[in-house]
C-alpha cells in the first residue's frame, strides 16, 4: 500500500544493473 | 500620384487583411500519425470525459505516450478543445499568458459558431475576448503607470468571461438542440507560470468550471510525480480524478515491435533483434524501442543495447549522481541517523524539492538548466544501497514511505528530482 518507487525507466534499472556491477 | 498611392495602399491592406481572416489556425489537436493504439488507456479516458466535469490529473513518466494518447482522444469530433501547452516559454510571463488565453477562447467559440449548425449566434461571444483584448492593450499602450500592466484580474475576469459565455452555450444546448455534446478541455502542464497569485486563481477557476457549474473536463497532463503534492497544498487536489499513464505491457510492446519495427528493419539484420532481450532493457517504453531500432538499422546491425544513447545516457547519469555525491565538499547530505533535524530544516523543500521562495516552481530542467542533473540530497552510498535493492530480481518497486524512514525525505526526493526514480502515487492504467 502506498506509492512507490521505480526506476525512471526500464533502461535506468538495466543501467543500475551495470553501475552496481561497476563499483 | 500621392493620393493614387495611399489608395494602393489601402487596397493592398483591405485586401492582406481579408486574406488574414481566412487562414486562422484551426482545431490544433489533431491525430498523431503512426499512432500505437492503446485500448485501456482510451478507454480510461474517454469514460472519464464521458462522465460529469471533472477535473483530471494525468501523471505518467515523460516519453510515456500522454500527448499522443489525449490527442488521439480528443481529436474525435465531439469534443471541443482549448489547450494550452505550458511547456512553451511563452507562457512564463502574464501579458503572453493573458492573451493566449484569450485568442484561445476566441478560437474556440469561433470554431462552434461556424462548425455546428444553429450556433452561428456564437460568433458574437468570440468577440467579447476579442474586444477584451483590445480594451486592456488600449489600456496599456495610453498609459505609462506600471499599473496599467496585465495583471491577474485581467486573467480572472478572462475566465469569468469564458464561464458566463460557456453557461449560454450550454444551456441553448440543453433547451433547444441538444447537439453539444462538447467537453471543452484544458491541457495543461504548468510549469512556467511563476505568478503564485495567477496560477491560483486559474486553479480556482478550473475548479468553479468543473466541479460547481459542471461546464467542462478540465485535464492536466504532467510527468512531475510533486505534482500532485503541490495540488494538495492549494486545496485543489482533493477535487482531482487523477489517472495513471504507464509504459506498454509486455504483449503490447510485441505486438509493437512485430507490427511496427521489425517491417523497418532490413530483412538481413532481423535476426540480430531478439525480442526478449530488448525488453529487458526497453521494458514498454517504446519511444526507447523506435530510438534504438532506427540507430540500430543507421548502424547497420552493429548496435548492441551497451551502447545505445538511452543506455549511456542512463549509464553516465548514474555516474555522475554517485561521483558528485562523494566529492560533494559541502552542504554534507543527511545520513540515516540526522533525518529528525533535516526533515525540519528542509520540511518546505521535501514537500516539493524545487518549491522556490514564489512555491510554484516546478522541477523543469527548463526553467533550471544550471541544476540538471546534480543535487546533493543524497550520498553516494544511500543511492548504491537503492540501485541495488532494485535491481534484485524479485523487486519491481521500493516502497516511498518505508524509504523516506529509512533514509529521510530529502535524500529519497533528490533521487526523484534527479530523474533516478520515478514516484508512482497510484497504479497506473495497464
Amino acid at each position: 500500500v502506498g506509492p512507490k518507487l521505480i526506476p525512471i525507466t526500464p533502461i535506468m534499472r538495466y543501467a543500475m544493473a551495470e553501475v552496481i556491477e561497476e563499483y | 500620384t500621392e493620393s493614387n498611392r495611399l489608395l494602393a495602399e489601402a487596397r493592398r491592406e483591405i485586401e492582406e487583411q481579408r486574406e488574414r481572416a481566412q487562414i486562422r489556425p484551426k482545431h490544433t489537436f489533431t491525430r498523431l500519425p503512426g499512432f500505437f493504439p492503446r485500448k485501456a488507456e482510451m478507454q480510461t479516458i474517454e469514460r472519464t470525459l464521458g462522465g460529469e466535469p471533472a477535473f483530471t490529473v494525468l501523471f505518467g513518466a515523460s516519453s510515456v505516450g500522454k500527448t499522443a494518447l489525449l490527442r488521439e482522444v480528443l481529436s474525435q469530433p465531439q469534443f471541443h478543445v482549448l489547450h494550452f501547452d505550458l511547456r512553451i516559454a511563452g507562457f512564463a510571463d502574464l501579458p503572453s499568458l493573458y492573451t493566449r488565453l484569450s485568442t484561445q477562447m476566441e478560437q474556440y467559440f469561433e470554431d462552434i459558431a461556424s462548425n455546428m449548425e444553429g450556433y452561428e449566434e456564437f460568433q458574437k461571444e468570440a468577440w467579447c475576448f476579442k474586444h477584451d483584448r483590445i480594451n486592456v492593450q488600449n489600456r496599456i499602450a495610453d498609459s505609462n503607470d506600471s499599473r496599467a500592466r496585465i495583471r491577474t484580474s485581467d486573467v480572472a475576469r478572462l475566465m469569468e468571461l469564458f464561464q458566463v459565455i460557456s453557461a449560454l452555450c450550454f444551456q441553448k444546448s440543453n433547451s433547444q438542440t441538444n447537439i453539444l455534446q462538447s467537453s471543452l478541455l484544458k491541457y495543461l502542464e504548468p510549469v512556467l507560470i511563476q505568478s503564485t497569485d495567477t496560477m491560483k486563481c486559474l486553479l480556482d477557476s478550473m475548479l468553479v468550471l468543473t466541479k460547481q457549474d459542471k461546464l467542462c473536463h478540465v485535464i492536466h497532463a504532467t510527468s512531475d510525480p510533486f505534482y500532485q503534492t503541490w495540488l494538495r497544498q492549494l486545496n485543489v487536489m482533493q477535487h482531482c480524478k487523477i489517472i495513471n499513464i504507464g509504459d506498454c505491457t509486455k504483449a503490447e510492446t510485441r505486438t509493437f515491435f512485430r507490427d511496427h519495427l521489425i517491417p523497418r528493419v532490413p530483412e538481413r539484420l532481423r535476426g540480430r533483434l531478439e525480442f526478449e532481450g530488448l525488453y529487458e532493457a526497453f521494458g514498454g517504453k517504446l519511444a526507447h524501442w523506435q530510438d534504438f531500432i532506427t540507430d540500430f538499422v543507421n548502424s547497420h546491425g552493429q548496435l548492441d543495447i551497451r551502447s545505445s544513447s538511452h543506455f549511456l545516457q542512463a549509464h553516465a547519469l548514474l555516474n555522475l549522481h554517485i561521483i558528485h555525491s562523494s566529492q560533494a565538499a559541502t552542504g554534507a547530505p543527511p545520513g540515516p541517523g540526522d533525518n529528525d533535524t533535516s526533515y525540519t530544516a528542509s520540511a518546505r523543500e521535501s514537500l516539493h524539492p524545487n518549491l522556490g521562495p514564489a512555491g510554484f516552481k516546478i522541477y523543469s530542467p527548463i526553467s533550471n538548466p544550471q541544476q540538471g542533473y546534480y543535487s546533493a540530497d543524497f550520498t553516494a552510498m544511500q543511492l548504491l544501497k537503492v540501485m541495488s535493492r532494485l535491481t534484485k530480481p524479485d523487486t519491481p518497486y521500493l516502497p516511498y514511505f518505508m524509504l523516506c524512514r529509512e533514509l529521510g525525505v530529502r535524500a529519497v526526493d533528490g533521487m526523484v528530482k534527479g530523474r533516478v526514480l520515478d514516484l508512482r502515487w497510484i497504479e497506473p492504467v495497464s
